[in-house]
């Protein structure tokens, strides 16, 4: 491991199943990469890296690209659960069609731990606001935006609900339910719409509300999972519009323990966002659900 | 007009390391607090 950088946990990445391609450079180098509503930073493997994690992944060779613009910038980023080291550079991106001119981006150095190794993604595409961005680094979206290249300021379908918080996709839920009890958020919580973290997460006492519940209990002690769609649906209330996530989408266990500094956060990751069609809209700082069909 | 990005499902992290029977060692040394990603500083 490298000695920079202790060994980072990458809980947050660990089931996450949906990744686009990108190009960077011209000729365009491609790379397998997260769109991460929970991060802000644009970084990929590049040759300069030494660490194993990066044997095993597309590497960026800025000598090959005619485009590719130095900086004397560095970058660190933890994203809570794995850390990156390296420089800083600017090149063309090439994402959905769009040709993203003038992206800062990180050449990563070092990477940490070996599990990285075993990564099905070789970096990691930050689509939350630049006030989290590391190195004050440009977010992808926001360069975007800036040069014109798409007509509105959001990347998907608007609903409504008003942000808490700028800075990540941050939103109030009213309660959380099962069989119209209230099992957890029951005064009403904060949740983060996260596309880079795979599963629905929350708060130690509310999870164990809701494992502790009798139908699951019974599930368990029976070990029949075959009996899972027996189980009721989790329902988050959001600006008072109910959205179920179903048994299937929501038994996993998960460990961990809180330690937000603003009271209950809950993590809306892929789980939820698998169920509902998810709008990210920074010209008026919301997001939207729509179920899908 | 609108610029789609084709996402690709591959397979997870926790599955690639099952299979080369890791998940078990990975579990153990990463019980991190999933917020911390928010939080970096707290840690």
């Amino acid at each position: 491991a490298p000695t920079l950088i202790d060994e980072q946990p990458l809980e947050n990445y660990l089931d996450v199943e949906y990744f686009g391609t990108i190009g960077i450079g011209t000729p365009a180098q491609d790379f397998t990469v997260i769109f991460d509503t929970g991060s802000s930073n644009l970084w990929v493997p590049s040759v300069y890296c030494s660490s194993l994690a990066c044997t095993n992944h597309n590497l960026f060779n800025p000598q090959d690209s005619s485009t590719y613009q130095s900086t004397s910038g560095t970058l660190s980023i933890t994203y809570g659960t794995g850390s990156m080291t390296g420089i800083l550079g600017y090149d063309t991106v090439q994402v959905g069609g769009i040709s993203d001119t003038n992206q800062i981006f990180g050449l990563s150095e070092t990477e940490p731990g070996s599990f990285l190794y075993y990564a099905p993604f070789d970096g990691i595409l930050g689509l939350a606001y630049p006030s989290i961005s590391s190195s004050g680094a440009t977010p992808v979206f926001d360069n975007i935006w800036d040069q014109g290249l798409v007509s509105q300021d959001l990347f998907s379908v608007y609903l409504s609900c008003k942000l808490v918080a700028v800075g990540y996709w941050q939103i109030s839920v009213d309660s959380i339910t099962m069989n119209g009890e209230a099992i957890a958020c029951a005064e009403g919580c904060q949740a983060i719409v996260d596309t880079g973290t795979s599963l629905l997460t929350g708060p130690t006492s509310p999870i164990a509300n809701i494992q502790s519940d009798r139908s699951q209990r019974e599930l368990r002690r029976r070990g029949d999972c075959s009996a899972i769609s027996s189980l009721p649906d989790i329902v988050f209330t959001i600006n008072g519009i109910q959205y179920p996530v179903p048994p299937s989408a929501y038994i996993l266990q998960v460990r961990g323990a809180w330690t937000p500094e603003s009271g209950e956060l809950w993590i809306l990751g892929d789980v939820f966002i698998r169920q509902y069609f998810t709008v990210f809209d920074r010209a008026n700082n919301q997001v939207g659900l729509a179920p899908v069909a | 007009i609108i610029y789609k990005v084709p996402l690709v499902r591959k397979k997870s992290l926790r599955r690639n390391l099952s299979e080369h029977g890791l998940l078990k060692d990975f579990l153990k040394k990463h019980n991190r607090n999933p917020a911390s990603k928010y939080f970096p500083q707290a840690e």
